[in-house]
């Protein structure tokens, strides 16, 4: 029962899958499931569908954690979005509204081998778990994409952190992600990635230092939801794109989603500056989750209300 | 829980500010293996930056030195690694 799942601690992949499991049974209403790839090492990737029933298609945002393994606090804040879509519909007005007029897509662990591997072998590892054709494991998920593929700030060598993999979606994991949107790219208005460190929401381009046409709308947005994150705790995010903001890295999943025509398209660089880096303690899972749930909630209304 | 241990592994806050810094940077984790945690490799560097760097225990001393030769501004962000990666659970519930 997810009545004793505690969102407060970090949670293993075993423990993530049974809990999408009994999210699902418990709020049939509200939540339903579907497996939309198979990981290098086998494993299923679910996908929730949050949202009230409709016998229309409603417009929808995607949302996923954990492209990079040991970036434990972003898969802890889609379980805890999941958590808080279910508790606070019906009473939190601007959930019930985003729920009865849109769905949400939620991937809670996008690299799944990965972050199984940062449990049981390395909690440093950062890439997918492929095998290349060289002695070298694994890709960066975030570098895979069909966006200014291996160009600037991507690596073509096997054995770096950055690797780019050996052609566009040679990720199994990228590609399921991928075809979904692209099969779903007449509903998918937002799409929203979350990573951590540095306390930052970016958006496109990271493989140029070119601006979107709608640059104006995403920098306001981004302020707007950066605003109301900062209200609750004080904590301080930067707002801008990519390339610019922090580094040049092609191959991303939010250019590619961008350049997909998924024209609101953020990535969110969560807690904390550098004082634990990856290691961000559980006891800061909460303020954490709470602060960046009001900027979510903030994109995804703005999002419904300027379709 | 991981089975690999970090003991006496640091990670170091570098602040290059010239090209010269950068390629002190560059040409380190060309001779040494250095995981980097911001940004994500080496060649992203830039001067003005902030590089967060992991070091393992048996180059820690020679990245220490190397550093303040150059002149680099630089500060120990976490000085065990190993002792992080078990404060990372510090719920009440655990």
């Amino acid at each position: 029962s997810t009545m004793t799942y505690n969102y407060e601690k970090y949670n293993t992949w075993q423990n993530i899958e049974a809990w999408m499991s009994s999210i699902t049974a418990e709020n049939p209403t509200l939540v339903s499931r579907s497996v939309i790839g198979t990981t290098y090492e086998g494993r299923k990737m679910h996908l929730l569908k949050l949202g009230r029933r409709s016998s229309s298609t409603k417009p929808a945002i995607f949302m996923d954690c954990g492209i990079h393994a040991r970036e434990w606090i972003s898969p802890a804040f889609c379980q805890w979005f999941v958590k808080e879509a279910v508790s606070t519909y019906g009473s939190d007005a601007t959930m019930t509204s985003l729920l009865n007029n849109m769905d949400v897509y939620v991937l809670p662990v996008f690299n799944i081998d990965g972050y199984d591997y940062t449990w049981k072998r390395n909690r440093m590892w950062r890439k997918t778990r492929s095998r290349a054709s060289s002695s070298c494991y694994g890709t960066d998920p975030n570098r895979n994409f069909d966006a200014g593929w291996c160009t600037t700030g991507a690596s073509s060598n096997p054995c770096s952190d950055t690797y780019c993999g050996s052609k566009p979606e040679s990720e199994v994991e990228v590609k399921a992600v991928a075809d979904f949107i692209r099969q779903n790219r007449s509903i998918i208005k937002a799409y929203i990635t979350i990573h951590s460190y540095s306390q930052l929401l970016l958006f496109p381009y990271s493989y140029t230092t070119a601006l979107v046409e709608n640059h104006s709308e995403l920098l306001e947005v981004a302020r707007q939801a950066a605003k109301a994150l900062t209200s609750l705790y004080g904590t301080k995010y930067t707002s801008g794109p990519g390339a610019t903001t922090i580094y040049p890295a092609a191959g991303g999943s939010d250019d590619w989603a961008y350049d997909l025509g998924v024209k609101y398209s953020y990535t969110f660089e969560l807690r904390d500056t550098g004082r634990y880096g990856f290691l961000l303690p559980e006891s800061q899972i909460r303020p954490t989750c709470q602060e960046t749930m009001l900027a979510v909630k903030y994109i995804a209304s703005y999002v419904q209300n300027n379709p | 829980p991981s089975s690999r241990r970090f003991d006496g592994e640091k990670l170091y806050r570098l602040k290059p500010e010239n090209e010269v810094h950068v390629g002190i940077i560059k040409d380190l984790a060309n001779r040494i293996e250095i995981d980097f945690w911001k940004p994500g490799s080496a060649e992203l560097v830039t001067p003005k930056s902030e590089v967060d760097i992991h070091v393992s225990a048996s180059h820690s001393s020679l990245v220490a030195t190397l550093l303040q030769q150059s002149g680099m501004e630089h500060e120990v962000l976490i000085a065990d690694l190993q002792a992080a990666v078990e404060k990372q659970f510090d719920s009440k519930e655990r």
